[in-house]
């Protein structure tokens, strides 16, 4: 796309594959290259060397309006984790623990993964990486009864903030996304205005079942910001642009690598710079 | 789906004997889309439709179905044919053990798919071992060792290694010592743009010298799928894959673009968390579910 002198129809059809191959998807992509037309039409655009200006401000500015921070406020903050298996949860816990600690922030893990394979244990050494506190119940146990204990133990030991970690589930599963409601239930009865920030983990490496995702853990646990994990890959993870245009969900952070510095704020602008990589 | 689009694209058709081309064009438009959608690979989708179209002009509707219904029917059976024509099987060495080695990104189901294989084994009267290789995710090797009390099958590990070539290569050389016939390696997962990683992989390799190398990959992996299944490929040479998470709904169009581009075999589809959902690979099943 960059190599071109004039936008013709083969540009078009080239910069149409960059944004299909990103994940975009057809629905988004079509609206794209609809305003590409356009602007090419009004001479806003009138060089291939004006569509990459064009797209990032008109793409970053939609990934960017009303994205805001998770505010630290109430004793405790609550963030819950929630998402699909294997998108990263339990490891971006461990670097969100890893991020506030630096501002002092005395921080609690719950493992309300208890159903998974040593899903406590990999918790657990992730809070001790982070010098996090952490509440745990034996496999098996009611992961809602994990969040109250969890929820009384960060009032009762002044923590700041209290990240609850939860199993991948699959959105299909009915039974595991009313398992998702109740937890959210307690947390919200037991602190007014809690959870405070609730995190859906999405893959870049996922494709359109990304936007599938973000619908059915919106309806169960009102989600407020995703966290886009792997993108340290090829994977561009273009589909967060329908699920912040159609469902208004922002991306807030972004995990780049396995370690516990590996996230980052979400940054709308170097994104869309990515996604022409 | 597809089916009620192509039927509108073909209203005007009804009674006409042949597809000409324009009929077939304008059904093209809606396939691609389906497949789009359904995650194939941009450029998988298009050399596809191209074959399809090919296949379809100028051909005479059957009798019994509509001309939306014989479009359908032709890409139905040309993704089955494409994605088929493979055993559901672990291929087993006439010189015990047989070795398998399973490979791919984080998070895509290798360890839950190493207690699976291993349950399956067993009830083909196997003797498996189960081999934790991961030394680097937290808690990697508990977790396998829980996989396998789970299904009954042991665990070899090194205590305190932090070498999983050395461990991969062990566990090989020891298994007819402790009468076990299969060894299957469970491998951290990785990103084939990591060259040290990859190269770690081709150590083991050569070390353990598996019979089956599997790649194990999410149904819901997006344009990505072939830029992995080639790198994989390319690095280590895979006999098989194995598409995890198929009882979710993502409509899992990654399993056309691997088998199109690396001709790899599609062997399993992971159908579950539980260690015994994992099924033969069904590529009519999966042709289907791709067009929704
Ligand atoms: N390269 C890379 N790997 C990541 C990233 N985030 C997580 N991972 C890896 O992805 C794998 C799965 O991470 P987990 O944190 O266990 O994922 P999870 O969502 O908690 O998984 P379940 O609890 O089983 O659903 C691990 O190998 C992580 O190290 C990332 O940003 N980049
Ligand atoms: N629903 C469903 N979940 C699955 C399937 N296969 C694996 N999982 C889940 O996916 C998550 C990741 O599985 P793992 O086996 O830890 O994945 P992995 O590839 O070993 O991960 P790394 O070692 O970190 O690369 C876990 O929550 C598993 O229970 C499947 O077929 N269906
Ligand atoms: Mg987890
Ligand atoms: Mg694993």
């Amino acid at each position: 796309v960059s190599f071109s002198t004039k936008i013709d129809e083969e540009f078009l059809e080239e910069l149409e594959a960059v944004l299909i191959y990103a994940d975009v998807g057809l629905r988004t992509t079509e609206k794209i290259m609809n305003n590409v037309r356009q602007g090419v039409k009004d001479k806003k655009i009138n060089s291939p060397a004006d569509i990459k200006p064009f797209l990032k401000s008109e793409i970053s500015s939609l990934l960017g309006r009303d994205l805001i921070r998770t505010k630290i406020s109430g004793l405790p903050t609550v963030i819950l984790v929630v998402g699909v298996n294997g998108v990263g949860k339990t490891t971006t816990i461990g670097k969100l623990g890893q991020y506030y600690q630096r501002f002092g922030y005395k921080i609690m893990f719950a493992a309300a993964d208890t159903f998974r394979a040593a899903a406590g244990e990999q918790l657990e050494i992730w809070a001790q990486r982070v010098n996090a506190d952490i509440i745990r119940h034996e496999e098996g146990s009611d992961p809602a009864a994990v969040a109250y204990d969890a929820l009384q133990a960060a009032k009762s030991r002044n923590t700041d903030i209290l990240i609850i970690d939860t199993a991948g589930r699959l959105h299909t599963k009915s039974n595991l996304m009313e398992e998702l409601k109740k937890i959210y239930r307690i947390i919200s009865r037991e602190i007014s205005e809690a959870p405070h920030e609730t995190l859906l983990v999405l893959d870049a490496t996922t494709g359109q079942n990304a936007m599938n995702q973000a619908q059915l853990f919106s309806q169960a646990a009102n989600v407020s910001g995703v966290v886009l994990t792997k993108l340290d890959g090829t994977a561009k993870g273009g589909v967060i642009v329908a699920i912040k245009s159609e469902l208004e969900i922002p991306v807030k952070w972004i995990g780049i690598g396995e370690k516990a510095d590996d996230l980052r704020p979400f940054q709308p602008n170097e994104f869309v710079e990515a996604l022409f990589d | 789906g597809l089916a009620d689009k192509l039927q509108q694209t073909f209203k005007k058709l009804r009674g006409r004997g042949k597809l000409t081309e324009s009929d077939v064009n304008d059904a093209m438009r809606e396939v691609r889309m389906a497949l789009l959608e359904a995650d194939v690979n941009f450029k998988v989708v298009k050399d596809f439709i191209n074959r399809v179209k090919e296949r379809a002009v100028g051909q005479e509707v059957l009798d019994s179905l509509t001309p939306g219904q014989h479009v359908i029917k032709i890409v139905n059976d040309e993704l089955t044919a494409l994605m088929g024509g493979t055993q559901s099987r672990i291929m087993i060495s006439s010189k015990p053990p047989t070795v398998v080695m399973l490979v791919g990104l984080q998070g895509a189901g290798k360890t839950t798919t190493a207690g699976k294989l291993a349950g399956l084994l067993l009830k083909q009267n196997k003797r498996p071992l189960l081999v934790a290789a991961d030394v680097y995710r937290p808690a990697a090797i508990k977790q396998l060792q829980v996989v396998g009390e789970k299904v009954g099958v042991p665990v070899f590990t090194i205590p305190g290694s932090q070498d999983p070539v050395l461990i991969a290569k062990q566990a090989t050389d020891q298994a007819l010592a402790m009468a076990r016939d299969v060894v299957i390696i469970d491998t951290a997962g990785r990103l084939h743009i990591n060259d040290e990683l990859m190269d770690e992989l081709v150590a083991i390799k050569i070390q353990a010298k598996p019979h089956e190398i599997l790649l194990v990959v999410d149904a819901m992996t997006g344009q990505d799928a072939v830029t992995v299944a080639e790198s994989f490929n390319t690095k280590l040479g895979l006999d098989g894959v194995i598409l995890t998470k198929l009882d979710g709904d993502a409509r899992g169009g990654a399993a056309l673009s691997i088998k199109a581009v690396t001709g790899c075999p599609i062997k399993f589809a992971g159908m579950g968390e539980k260690f015994d959902a994992l099924e033969p690979f069904h590529p009519d099943r999966m042709a289907s579910r791709i067009l929704g």
